[in-house]
């Protein structure tokens, strides 16, 4: 086991609790900045953290960030990993952070859907979505990118609890989608929310559940062309960019759909690594590189939010 | 543990809105136990699927009855799988 988060090794992929008490070991390093929140419970009862980076205040407009909601895009939970380690280092000595972080909270989910991280190291590498049995049905789990209460239940999301994209039985379902739903709401002041998913190399913007473009569909499509544009400035990576029905496919019950539609003006998914040689399976040497380039996309996405205030 | 000996993941590229509401077609068969990995777009999109060893044969034949452009962008995921899980204990070691 590493002793500190300087020796935790940011190359490889780790198992849950190896992510877990890296959380701890960063928030016991770093006590004047982040914080865990648990916001609630996987249905098979584990902790749904939230890693809070905060310099002070009350009520600040934040930022949040999550990996892992589809539990076998590894490279996601891995670069959220590298992102809390990068925030601590970088606060106080990148000068766009600090003034990030000098107005506004970040809230990192690195684990988003801990049951089904932990089936994919155990039981089954494939498994996408949440753990919950589905009464009736042989087939267990909910796809949680189509659970949310946006055009659920529409075209884009299956009705079967044996699709990979099943819906569930009705929006926010699942603990692993109630829980942020419920923070989000109680929070009251989240600016940005980007959910962060793999692969296919895009950076998306609601909607998808309809082809109604978004009122700040112009603004949103600018800042996503500036951030794929930093993301490529490291290793020339390729993304493309545009709303989620436009450039993937429909999709009901999305995550960023909802938290677009809660006022979160600046909502995103990204689909990190790669085009298509290893999928989900993307070589662990690739982490770094993906993490730093998708940073670099991120930071345009806070950037813009923190200097424009709404 | 679930293995994955002799899934295969094909990337398949569509050519036209006929050949898209073929691929499409197969994400209802539920015998064929696919997993889209990318899912159906658009024309010239590629359309990544893992295909289970006993539905292999039943999906080539029936792409390449329907003159459906396809390669195998992974050959035995299972290796894959392997050498991904050495290397995780290979790094904790």
């Amino acid at each position: 086991q590493p002793r500190g988060t300087d020796s935790f090794d940011f190359s490889r992929y780790h198992t849950i609790d190896e992510i877990y008490s890296f959380q701890d070991m960063l928030v016991a390093e770093n006590p004047n900045l982040v914080s865990k929140i648990v916001i609630g419970h996987s249905y098979e009862g584990r902790s749904l953290n939230v890693l809070k980076f905060s310099t002070g205040g009350t009520s600040r407009p934040a930022i949040w960030i999550d990996t892992g909601i589809h539990s076998r895009e590894w490279v996601t939970q891995a670069s959220g990993t590298w992102f809390a380690k990068k925030i601590v280092t970088d606060y106080g000595r990148d000068p766009a952070l600090t003034n990030i972080l000098d107005k506004m909270d970040i809230f990192l989910e690195i684990v988003t859907n801990p049951d089904g991280y932990h089936f994919t190291h155990n039981n089954n590498r494939m498994w996408r979505k949440t753990r919950k049995p589905n009464p009736g049905s042989r087939c267990d789990g909910v796809d949680p990118n189509r659970n949310w209460d946006a055009g659920f239940g529409g075209p884009g999301a299956s009705g079967n609890p044996c699709s990979e994209t099943y819906r569930g039985p009705k929006a926010h379902s699942e603990s692993e989608v109630k829980s942020i739903v419920d923070f989000v709401k109680s929070h009251g002041n989240f600016k940005a929310f980007i959910s962060i998913h793999s692969y296919s190399q895009m950076l998306l913007y609601p909607y998808g559940y309809t082809r109604t473009p978004v009122r700040d569909r112009d603004e949103l499509h600018a800042l996503a062309k500036k951030a794929i544009t930093d993301l490529a400035s490291l290793y020339g990576t390729r993304y493309k960019y545009g709303s989620i029905i436009n450039t993937i496919y429909q999709a009901s019950g999305g995550t960023i759909d909802w938290t677009y539609n809660q006022g979160i003006k600046y909502s995103y998914t990204f689909e990190l690594r790669d085009t298509g040689r290893y999928g989900f399976v993307l070589p662990a040497n690739q982490i770094i590189p993906t993490a730093e380039e998708t940073w670099l996309a991120l930071m345009a996405i806070m950037n813009h939010t923190v200097r424009n205030p709404y | 543990k679930e293995t994955f000996d002799g899934h295969q993941v094909l990337r398949i590229i569509p050519r036209d809105e006929i050949q898209l509401s073929v691929i499409k077609a197969l994400e209802d068969i539920i015998e064929f136990e696919l997993d889209f990995w990318r899912g159906v777009t658009d024309v010239a999109v590629p359309v990544d699927v893992r295909v289970p060893f006993h539905s292999l044969q039943s999906i080539k034949i029936y792409l390449e009855t329907q003159d459906i452009e396809y390669s195998i962008m992974i050959e035995d995921l299972q290796v894959m799988l392997d050498e991904e899980r050495e290397e995780m204990e290979a790094a904790a070691r």
